[in-house]
């Protein structure tokens, strides 16, 4: 027995040719992330607040998509989503389709804590952050220009992408063993 | 998308999932994050995170398998995750985090990559993004 914290930032198609000047300040956000859920485990916070915390924090750094950063609707919007769950109670609370809400996250924990549901979505959902009183940004705080740029190239391709997937190329010049100009990938 | 997955000493355990969803995304599409049991779960044995394809990761129920192959298989969380993540889901298309009551941590996926960090109690840190 023992605390223990474990905390992701996306998952996909991530090549090893990713150059240090992208790599570098994602593994960076990893240990302030985790370094932050450390201290908070050691002050005695609840693994609830841990989680909250860490994902709060996680939804603040551009380089993941949650929060600043989300990626992008066809539409060329950000429609974001989020949820939290205590395990001993199954208590749990969930929200989908903001566009204003700063940290999605602590729209959850207050979906669980503050309705007798389990999942608000959109209009409804905008409406409760509101009644809450939680910070809410214009929705430009969260479209990055490399969101901006993933979007114009899926567009292009008519594909969806995942957290981290490398861009697309048009069909004719497809290889998948080549190697990427600037080594980023493009999912979610 | 982003997640994170914690037990204290005692073994109460708790997950948080938030994310963007998919780059071109219908609008009104929903994804993992928000079902219960797909992208994020937790119950008294373990709690899990799951980030990648959001359709396949309700489709599989990611994160209630692990949770449920636990319960009702006897696995340990390592086991569990990395039989979830490796025959439930198509090659791709998860990962995952996940930590259990007794302070267990795994960081399965399938994917080429995922960005992932943990701790625990005896003083293990790792940050990782690749195998």
């Amino acid at each position: 027995m023992g605390w223990a914290i474990a905390l992701h930032g996306g998952a996909g198609d991530i090549p090893r040719s990713m150059p240090p000047e992208r790599r570098e300040p994602r593994e960076a956000a990893l240990r302030h992330c985790l370094q932050i859920g450390v201290d908070a485990i050691k002050a005695g916070r609840s693994p609830l607040d841990v989680v909250e915390l860490v994902v709060r924090e996680l939804e603040d750094n551009p380089h993941f998509n949650a929060g600043r950063g989300s990626v992008l609707t066809s539409n060329g919007t950000v429609e974001m989503e989020a949820c939290v769950m205590v395990g001993d109670t199954k208590k749990c609370g969930a929200v989908s389709g903001l566009t204003t809400v700063k940290n999605a996250v602590s729209l959850a924990r207050l979906v669980m804590e503050k309705t007798p549901h389990i999942y608000l979505g959109f209009d409804g959902a905008e409406q409760f952050a509101k009644e809450q009183g939680v910070e809410t940004l214009d929705a430009s705080h969260f479209i990055t220009p490399e969101n901006v740029d993933r979007l114009k190239q899926a567009k292009e391709a008519n594909k969806v992408q995942i957290d981290y997937t490398q861009p697309i190329q048009k069909v004719e010049e497809e290889d998948e063993s080549a190697s990427l100009p600037n080594g980023d990938s493009q999912i979610g | 998308t982003v997640g994170c997955v914690a037990v204290d000493s005692s073994g109460n355990l708790a997950a948080a999932t938030s994310t963007g969803g998919l780059v071109n995304k219908m609008a009104g599409r929903i994804g993992d994050t928000p079902i219960i049991g797909a992208g994020t779960y937790a119950n008294s044995l373990c709690a899990v995170s799951a980030t990648g394809k959001g359709e396949a990761i309700i489709r599989a129920t990611i994160g209630r398998d692990v949770a449920a192959l636990m319960e009702y298989k006897g696995l340990s969380l390592e086991k569990a995750a990395a039989y979830v993540v490796q025959e439930c889901a198509p090659v791709g298309t998860v990962g995952l985090v996940a930590v259990s009551a007794n302070g267990q941590v795994t960081m399965p996926f399938n994917t080429n990559g995922m960005f992932r960090a943990c701790a625990n109690e005896d003083g293990y840190t790792h940050v990782g993004i690749w195998q």
